[in-house]
């Protein structure tokens, strides 16, 4: 299983769409300081079922929603959609190709989609369960993140162990 | 449980070993458990010995040899539970330059079996990319995305 | 007691919108109090708005723009109570090369009043210097220091 | 008053004596990955009177002493002389330059010198009190640590304006 691409459009700084496809291989984000390179690993990891605002840099979930600049007004909703190669069929779904689609409005209101199929964000999770892509594997290391990989106290390494058994 | 749990340590163990001697290209490095009678509560010592250093606690190493001992525990945890793909963000920002080309080099190596996007600010992981993403702000507050090869990027 | 803290608050402040606004080369910058009934106990908050961007929250901004606001502030204070001379330790590692330009070029006027001794990996910061000493560990583990010229340095 | 020079023999990484002039201007420190660059400010942070084994990122005081290489064995002191040029007397001290010079043994047992007499840490401490080089003052910033300055909780932030009145 690997990443083809993504799709944003309104969220965070990404207010017009934009998408990007993934080298199988290394693909690299460059570009000037806040110029939205950490907004992306952020759409990914909400994408994938985050719940937690704090964890992508907001105090609530709409944070996440382009809110403006001095020349152009808030939008209404942000939506990612996350579209994978499946034909090893790593995620326990029957489809070779994979899009998962979160959506949210400014409102609150929140719509979820696997391959255009309405579903709740619980369905997310459990696709991903068994690829070590949650929140508690070692896909995603944050911006200034790294060191804490050291500080191994019991709590954090049974996370390892558990993460990885 | 007990057993399963002895089993991956000792497994992340041994290619943390690896791990580490290919980044650092030398010394040597483990993780200890803090009480082999209790290993499911007991802590996790890292002990690190730099190149020609000796062995000392953690703490004392300086913030570039920090990073890439978390980097090779970091690459030893993939290795025992590996991941489709893995996202890094200017993890190696505390390198300098010769480090960062080893990190680069160890990355484009492991990336024939795992899927990499780093954001980074630094040319040497730039240069092991085989596609790579400009992002700009030219109205500000607004992020637009372009693909870009290496030598369109200064410096 | 009370008057003396709101002076020195509001010279911090005004100090931070000029730095803020040198460094980002625009935008705009403030301190707040949250309660300003209870000045001696409330918290600060910090209101952030680099160029052509809308006011948010600190949380939601760039690491590198956490970095130069952090340093804004920081020279701000030292304008208020400033001190002879000022160590700083690779404070400028989140920024890109534009933001290190502007930070060496901001320390380089600074320091006709206050003397610096800035431990550095670029390039930027290493040009604003009048002196640059190079650390080495030519033998493993221990350090030698040597005097060195911009142009001797690789990079 | 200016750092006129510092000169380091024993102390972490310095196994062998070495001495630094400071500009009065920006003087830069350039190296590899622990090459010994913030063990240098951790020196003058020590000869300053620095109490705290953590702040050198140590576990007890004699930490900072060279204990050995591979090739090389451990030494029985680490000592370290700050010089400082004092015309305007803004320490207050009759000297016109002034060197502090701080010694530690094995043993634990500590040295304090100004101007080649022996004095207590607790002098040093008071000679540097008015001049904000203190342990709260704004004048060292330590690797990783300058976002800490964004973080004002109140507490944080009495202490910023008791240090700038
Ligand atoms: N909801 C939002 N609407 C509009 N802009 C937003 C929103 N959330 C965050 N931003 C902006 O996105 C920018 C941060 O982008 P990001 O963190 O991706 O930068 P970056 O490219 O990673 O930079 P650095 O190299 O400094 O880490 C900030 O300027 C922030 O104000
Ligand atoms: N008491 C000691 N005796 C010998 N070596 C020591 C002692 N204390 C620390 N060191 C060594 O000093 C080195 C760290 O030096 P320092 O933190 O100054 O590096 P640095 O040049 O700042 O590197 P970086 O660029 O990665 O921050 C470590 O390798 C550490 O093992
Ligand atoms: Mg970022
Ligand atoms: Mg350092």
């Amino acid at each position: 299983m690997y990443l083809k691409g993504l799709e944003l459009q309104g969220f965070k700084s990404f207010a017009d769409k934009i998408s990007l496809d993934f080298s199988s291989g290394v693909t690299a984000i460059v570009g000037p300081n806040g110029s939205g390179k950490s907004n992306i690993s952020d759409a990914v990891r909400w994408v994938l079922g985050e719940q937690s605002a704090k964890t992508l840099r907001g105090a609530k979930m709409e944070d996440v929603i382009f809110n403006g600049t001095q020349k152009r007004s808030p939008l209404g909703f942000a939506e990612v959609t996350l579209v994978l190669e499946n034909k090893d069929h790593q995620l326990p779904i029957a489809f070779e190709e994979v899009a998962i689609t979160r959506k949210v409005f400014a409102s609150g209101e929140s719509q979820y989609l696997i391959n255009q199929s309405p579903c709740r964000l619980k369905d997310i999770h459990e696709l991903f369960m068994d690829t070590g892509l949650g929140r508690d594997g070692y896909s995603m290391i944050g911006q200034g993140k790294i060191e804490e990989i050291l500080s191994t106290k019991s709590e954090d390494r049974r996370q390892i162990f558990e993460e990885a058994a | 449980m007990k057993e399963q749990f002895s089993e991956k340590f000792e497994q992340i163990n041994r290619y943390f070993k690896t791990t580490f001697v290919e980044l650092f290209g030398g010394g040597s490095a483990e993780l200890a458990l803090t009480d082999a009678q209790n290993i499911l509560e007991c802590g996790i010592n890292i002990d690190v010995q730099p190149p020609g250093k000796k062995l000392q606690s953690l703490s004392l190493l300086s913030g570039g040899e920090r990073a890439l001992s978390a980097i090779a525990l970091l690459f030893a945890i993939l290795r025992t539970r590996p991941t489709p793909f893995c996202f890094l963000d200017e993890i190696e920002a505390a390198l300098d330059d010769v480090n960062v080309y080893r990190f680069a080099d160890y990355v484009k190596n492991y990336s024939k079996k795992t899927q990499f996007i780093i954001v980074t600010h630094r040319r040497g992981t730039m240069e092991s990319a085989d596609v790579i993403y400009g992002v700009t702000m030219q109205e500000k507050g607004v992020s637009k995305l372009l693909q870009l090869n290496l030598n369109e990027i200064a410096g």
